[in-house]
């Protein structure tokens, strides 16, 4: 269970990259 | 939204940004542009952070979508020189205080909020050896005051 939850949090950390990048042009 | 205690590092910002909302949004918004980076480098993993992120993002989203007419917004080159020119007026202000032997918590605040932004310009990237050099001064001139007032001392 602990992959699952590191696999979890990764994607929702990578949705807040892309968001962060998206609001800043850079995508 | 209570702030985690990880990301003590920001509140300051976050508070200048709140301070900031009407007066001037754009400063708010790059404040909270600079507390977003830094916090997801402080903590991005816990529950506690991970959703106070997401409630800072949305925010930074709906706040874009508000100023999209605004140049400061948009080009960030244009909210660089927005948010250094608000900077230095605040230090010159503090720092003119200062060499007038005038000493208050209005100038202690300038000072320090001047330092605050002078983190939030790193957003735009790496700060120039001047800029370093004010937001220490200025950081370091904010303590001694504050201290100096505190203890009934006069600042040299």
């Amino acid at each position: 269970t602990g992959s699952v939850g590191t696999t979890v949090a990764s994607a929702e950390q990578d949705e807040l990259s892309q968001r962060l990048a998206k609001l800043r042009d850079q995508l | 939204m209570s702030l985690p205690p990880q990301f003590k590092p920001i509140q300051h910002h976050l508070r200048t940004a709140q301070e900031h909302e009407t007066r001037d949004p754009v400063v708010a918004y790059y404040c909270r542009l600079y507390a977003m980076q830094a916090g997801m480098k402080l903590d991005s993993k816990s529950p506690e952070c991970r959703k106070f992120l997401v409630k800072l993002m949305d925010q930074l989203e709906s706040m874009k979508k508000e100023m999209s007419d605004n140049e400061s917004i948009t080009q960030e080159v244009v909210g660089n020189a927005h948010i250094e020119n608000y900077a230095i007026k605040m230090f010159l202000y503090a720092d003119n205080e200062d060499r007038s032997g005038r000493f208050h918590k209005n100038m202690i605040k300038s000072f320090y909020t001047a330092s605050l932004l002078m983190d939030v310009l790193s957003v735009f990237g790496e700060l120039s050896e001047e800029n370093i050099q004010h937001r220490k001064y200025a950081r370091w001139k904010a303590t001694y005051i504050h201290n100096c007032l505190k203890s009934g001392e006069t600042p040299e």
